[in-house]
């Protein structure tokens, strides 16, 4: 389960604060995964007091509305990417970045399959660079690209391109999973599935014995 | 009060928080960092085992406007029920009280029960609304939560809130379960040219694949 409580000093309106912190969940919150499994009590409670003296935000148009919003995103995406960095037995973080999908939407969807993929954090906890996994999972997230145009990067190191994998040095690409690993730091992959404007991220964690153990323990 | 929240705050260690660049600066003070809000995390004796902090509660000094997302997990739980119900009965809330330890999911409409009388015990002491008070629960499903040991230990929750970064951070560990750290953070940034604060604090390290609306 996760739960949040966020609050601010912002004057807003109900309507708006309300629309506000959807759009922001679904770009920090609903784009982690530690295991696949959604819970019973998943909740995030955002409380506006408007006693900071700025003026009243009525419309999600307006400029001080973005500057709200680019904010509760950002301490969102703070806190949700601590989760996936605390994930259950997890070594390291991981960041998925898909851009070149239709719409944002698409690109997070995908984002967020490839951070699910058991085989893929799997992977990365036995170190293993493989991109075969990461675009499988990229595949089967529901949306169409041209499988020609798919790219997929970890770290700076190119695996594929143009749909096409690449030789690249296995050693260094393995000891970029390690390093993460031992410093408890961030895995990034980055793929592109072509030329749209969608961006998309999501954040997961490598899939290690311990969660099996923690979880064959916590019982009901 | 204060080291007994100091105390609470630092059963566990911080997370690190990988903010995103952006025109803000990280302040300290998690939820209590805005104007108007205060927090504290006390042990009620709610865990299975151990006595780390599990009760928290938020609190705003004015109708705070509130918003919410659920999971849209069919077995709802039910403080997850009770708080939709009660952000379409009203546009501000007061209060949260958060515990750890039972999800109160899957618990029936006893469940519920424990939840409408924790939110009335939170109101009558703060002197709010029962619709102002939300509620959140986090622990094992399929077990109703230990409401005389909750219920008990509201009078001290009360007492001990602050507006202080301890208040944040003590009720940051208080609504852990299998967390390993504690998640809080804060920023403070320009909207319309006057100085606005955004915090907040999150628990999850297991059961985490969240689809809130």
């Amino acid at each position: 389960t996760m739960l949040g409580v966020v609050t601010t000093d912002a004057l807003v309106n109900s309507d708006v604060w309300r629309k506000m912190v959807q759009v922001a969940v679904n770009r920090s919150f609903n784009q982690i995964t530690v295991d696949g499994d959604t819970s019973t009590n998943d909740t995030v409670i955002a409380l506006a007091s408007g006693l900071s003296g700025a003026s009243r935000i009525s419309s999600v148009n307006c400029n001080e509305a973005m500057q709200l919003q680019a904010c509760l995103d950002a301490v969102m995406q703070g806190l949700a990417k601590s989760i996936a960095w605390d994930g259950e037995g997890a070594t390291c973080l991981i960041e998925v970045t898909v851009i070149g999908a239709d719409s944002e939407v698409e690109s997070a969807k995908i984002a967020r399959a490839v951070a699910s993929s058991s085989l893929v954090k799997a992977a990365v906890y036995g170190r293993d660079p493989n991109w075969g996994r990461i675009a499988c999972a990229a595949g089967y997230a529901g949306i169409s690209f041209d499988l020609n145009k798919l790219r997929i990067m970890l770290g700076d190191i190119l695996l594929m391109d143009g749909g096409q994998p690449l030789p690249f040095d296995r050693v260094a690409a393995s000891n970029y999973l390690k390093k993460a690993g031992e410093i408890h730091g961030t895995v990034t992959i980055h793929i592109s599935v072509g030329d749209g404007p969608g961006n998309g991220r999501a954040w997961g964690c490598d899939l290690s014995y311990d969660y099996v153990k923690i979880n064959a323990e916590y019982t009901t | 009060v204060s080291s007994s929240l100091k105390e609470a705050s630092k059963y566990i260690p911080a997370a690190p928080i990988l903010l995103p660049e952006g025109p803000w600066k990280q302040i300290p003070g998690g939820v209590t960092a805005a104007e108007g809000f205060n927090a504290a995390g006390i042990f009620g004796g709610l865990r299975a085992k151990g006595e780390k902090p599990d009760l928290a509660l938020v609190t705003c000094d004015v109708d705070a406007i509130s918003a919410g997302a659920f999971t849209t997990n069919v077995v709802a739980a039910a403080p997850v029920i009770y708080c939709k119900k009660a952000l379409n009965i009203s546009k501000t809330a007061r209060a949260v009280l958060i515990n750890a330890g039972q999800a109160n999911a899957a618990t029936g409409d006893a469940g519920y029960q424990d939840v409408v009388e924790c939110a009335n015990t939170v109101a009558m002491l703060l002197k709010m609304k029962p619709e102002e008070v939300l509620i959140e629960s986090t622990g094992v499903v399929g077990q109703r939560i230990k409401k005389d040991a909750l219920l008990n230990s509201l009078p001290r929750l009360v007492n001990s809130l602050s507006s202080s970064a301890e208040g944040a951070d003590s009720a940051a560990v208080a609504i852990t379960t299998t967390d390993l750290v504690r998640k809080s953070v804060a920023v403070e940034s320009q909207v319309g040219g006057k100085i606005i604060r955004v915090g907040g604090m999150a628990k999850g390290s297991g059961m985490i694949h969240p689809n809130m609306a």
